[in-house]
């Protein structure tokens, strides 16, 4: 609850006026990037433990239950996804509606397996260069040039689905 | 194989020669419309009386009742594969975007990049993309001003007083939450556009859609905030890269039409969580069995 309650008075910040419409000073505007950034990122460990409760899985300190956001994914960065060759997707529907959603993720290599570990069968995927303006973004710190795209069908309700994603093997010294 | 155009299941889409994008239906060879990029010069005074105004945060203003064209460098590329097809173009030094249609859904999208904005001529500018069509849409269009639902927005009108405009096109600038679109008034035809963030839109002309992307400013309008909207980062002007879904079809089986048209603006708004594991051991298997 007291995690949450950062991130709830965050978004009661949010409500106003100058914050929605954006007619606050630049030093405010950063603030506010500020909270948001922190509270995104703190509610990590939260948002993980959701999702291994439904899950019916003990959320254990071990490193490989920890979840991770993609908070640059908007300028087509992910230091997880682009600095490995080997990792897992977990895809969460916030609708209260089934939907099918193209994903992207960032990535270096040229080539990968993308497994759907809930039909427990391998999907298509396709690699596209990130525009070259992406990459020249001002303050933007990422090594990758292309994104990873799949089409994650069926996610449920309110629901999730997981994907295990792996680097095929001729493209695997990339990352080492 | 060189190619200028990409497709999908219904359209084709072409980048002319001078940077537009034109897209075609395949069977209704009058369903066609363009994209391009274009800017007004914001207005700057002294803010004294209203005449001297400048734009600001609070008000756009242009300076000049129309738009500016942008040099065109023709720079672009062509990706196809299974899921996606994309036109990749770069306008100039700071306008570039990504057209692409997805196999397996009946709508475009744009993802523009805009900025930094160069002001080293001393000027403000605001940039604006343009979709014409050859809807016959006459003086009408519509908005989510509200959130909720359509509202029918008239050029030059207003409905409860005699209007008459001083500034042409901020007075016909009316604010888009998630979507703004044209009705053709002869056939049954509807041409929408979802944005992924609230923006000012407006229809200026017949047919045409216009949508405010970025702006950067170098005076205050004197309304409150008392700085210029000129947003810094890195020692430059901002970046924003954002998204437009198309979505241009007749309106003859409307139920099917009414859905995809609820759906887009709520796939846009509350697009799926993203979070990644690290597995620590390389065994991938591992994470497919449990």
């Amino acid at each position: 609850e007291e995690e949450l309650e950062h991130f709830r008075e965050a978004m009661g910040v949010m409500q106003h006026h100058d914050a929605v419409t954006g007619t606050e000073k630049q030093l405010v505007a950063s603030d506010y990037s500020r909270l948001l950034y922190e509270n995104i990122f703190n509610n990590e460990k939260m948002a993980a433990k959701s999702l291994y409760h439904w899950a019916n899985k003990i959320n254990n300190s071990n490193d490989d239950f920890q979840m991770h956001s993609c908070l640059e994914l908007n300028i087509s960065a992910c230091a997880y996804t682009e600095d490995n060759a080997n990792f897992v997707v977990t895809v969460y529907n916030p609708l209260s509606r089934p939907i099918s959603s193209y994903i992207r993720l960032p990535v270096r290599g040229n080539s990968y397996n993308v497994w759907d570990t809930k039909e427990n069968l391998e999907i298509i995927s396709q690699i596209i260069p990130i525009h070259d303006r992406v990459q020249q973004i001002p303050g933007r710190k990422s090594k990758a040039t292309k994104e990873l795209l799949f089409r994650a069908i069926d996610l449920p309700a309110l629901g999730y689905k997981r994907y295990t994603i792996s680097a095929k093997p001729d493209t695997e010294e990339t990352f080492i | 194989e060189p190619t200028n155009s990409i497709e999908g299941d219904l359209y084709t889409i072409t980048v002319d020669e001078s940077g537009q994008i034109v897209f075609q239906n395949k069977h209704d060879k009058e369903v066609v419309f363009v994209q391009s990029f274009h800017y007004y010069e914001s207005a700057e005074g002294n803010n004294k009386v209203f005449e001297n105004r400048s734009s600001g945060a609070y008000i756009f203003r242009p300076r000049t009742s129309s738009t500016f064209n942008l040099p065109y460098e023709g720079k672009y590329s062509v990706i196809k594969g299974p899921h996606v097809e994309e036109i990749h173009q770069t306008f100039n030094q700071w306008i570039s975007q990504v057209v692409r249609v997805y196999k397996e859904d009946n709508r475009m999208e744009f993802e523009w990049l805009i900025g930094p904005i160069p002001v080293d001529d001393k000027i403000g500018k605001e940039i604006v993309t343009k979709y014409s069509s050859y809807l016959i849409s006459g003086d009408e269009f519509y908005t989510d001003s509200n959130g909720r639902e359509m509202l029918k927005r008239k050029r030059n009108y207003r409905p409860t007083w005699n209007l008459k405009l001083h500034e042409p096109i901020s007075g016909n600038y009316y604010p888009v939450t998630t979507k703004i679109s044209l009705k053709d008034k002869i056939k049954p035809m509807k041409f929408s556009i979802f944005t992924d963030r609230s923006q000012g839109g407006t229809s200026m002309k017949n047919g045409e859609l216009e949508l405010m992307l970025h702006r950067r400013l170098l005076k205050d309008d004197a309304f409150g905030v008392e700085e210029a909207l000129n947003e810094m980062a890195y020692n430059t002007g901002l970046v924003v890269r954002g998204t437009h879904c198309i979505y241009l079809s007749n309106t003859n089986n409307l139920d099917s039409f009414s859905i995809k048209e609820k759906e887009i603006p709520l796939n846009l708004a509350l697009r799926p969580s993203i979070f990644i594991t690290i597995p620590s051991k390389t065994n991938i298997d591992h994470w497919r069995n449990a």
